[in-house]
C-alpha cells in the first residue's frame, strides 16, 4: 500500500510539470506575461490560464487540472498556439 | 472559427508549394498525395489554386523537422506536438512543418498525413485554431478519412470569409 501512495504524489508532480509546459507553449502570447505575472507555481496566472484552456475546449470551468482537462492536455495536437499570438 | 489577429490573408488566388524534406515513414508519392489533397480540400471551397514546384522558394514551404529545427517551436518527439504551420506572409508565412518522430501514414496505422497537413494548411491559409470540436481546425487530432473529405461547415465559413466562396460554374 505505501508504494500506492507514493506513486501518486509522483504522478500529480508530472501532471503538474506537463500542465505547466502545455499552457506555456499554447496559452501564452508570444509577447507574453512578464516573468513576474507567472509567479509561483499555482498562482493566479496559472488558474487563469487553466480556465482559458477550459473554456476554450468547452470543459467545465474549474480552474484545476482535474481528470477531463489532463486527458485533453494528453492528446496529440497542432503546435500552434490557441491564444491569439 | 477563428482567424489570426489581423486577418493575414494570401492577396493573390495561385499559390506555389514545395515539399523540401519528406519523411521515412511514408513513400514520397505517398507524401505527395496527401499534401496534394489536403490543398484540394481548401481549394474546393475558395478560389485559390495550388501549384506544386520542385525548386527554389515557395508560399508554401512543406518539410519534416525535428527537434529544434531554427524556427523557435521546436518539435517534442514521439506523440504531444504534431505539426505546426505559420500564418499567410513573406518569409516563413505558409510554411508549415511536420515532426519526423511521429510514425506518418496514410491510413490509420500512425498519424494520417492528410488529416494533420490539412488542419496545418488551414492555418497556411489564414484561420486559427476553432473552438468548434467538429472543425478540422480544432486543435487536437482526429483521423479525417482522406477520401470523399468535405469540409466541416465551420472551417468553410472561416475560409470563405478570408476569400469568398469558389463560385461554381
Amino acid at each position: 500500500a505505501p508504494s500506492v501512495s507514493a506513486a501518486a504524489p509522483r504522478t500529480t508532480q508530472n501532471n503538474y510539470h506537463l500542465a505547466q509546459a502545455y499552457l506555456d507553449k499554447y496559452y501564452t502570447s508570444k509577447a507574453g506575461p512578464q516573468v513576474g505575472e507567472m509567479g509561483a507555481p499555482g498562482g493566479r496566472a496559472l488558474i487563469k490560464k487553466i480556465k482559458e484552456l477550459q473554456a476554450f475546449f468547452g470543459l467545465r470551468i474549474t480552474g484545476k487540472l482535474d481528470r477531463p482537462t489532463m486527458d485533453m492536455i494528453k492528446r496529440p495536437r497542432c503546435g500552434v498556439p490557441d491564444v491569439a499570438n | 472559427y477563428r482567424l489570426f489577429p489581423g486577418e493575414p490573408k494570401w492577396k493573390k488566388n495561385t499559390l506555389t508549394y514545395r515539399i523540401s524534406k519528406y519523411t521515412s515513414s511514408m513513400s514520397p508519392a505517398e507524401v505527395d498525395k496527401a499534401v496534394e489533397m489536403a490543398l484540394q480540400a481548401w481549394g474546393s471551397a475558395v478560389p485559390l489554386s495550388f501549384i506544386r514546384v520542385n525548386s527554389g522558394e515557395a508560399d508554401i514551404m512543406i518539410s519534416f523537422e525535428t527537434g529544434d529545427h531554427g524556427d523557435s517551436y521546436p518539435f517534442d518527439g514521439p506523440r504531444g506536438t504534431l505539426a505546426h504551420a505559420f500564418a499567410p506572409g513573406e518569409g516563413l508565412g505558409g510554411d508549415t512543418h511536420f515532426d519526423n518522430a511521429e510514425k506518418w501514414t496514410m491510413g490509420m496505422n500512425g498519424f494520417n498525413l492528410f488529416t494533420v497537413a490539412a488542419h496545418e494548411f488551414g492555418h497556411a491559409l489564414g484561420l486559427a485554431h476553432s473552438t468548434d470540436p467538429s472543425a478540422l481546425m480544432y486543435p487536437t487530432y482526429k483521423y479525417q478519412h482522406p477520401y470523399g473529405f468535405h469540409l466541416p461547415k465551420d472551417d468553410v465559413k472561416g475560409i470563405q470569409a478570408l476569400y469568398g466562396p469558389r463560385k461554381t460554374l
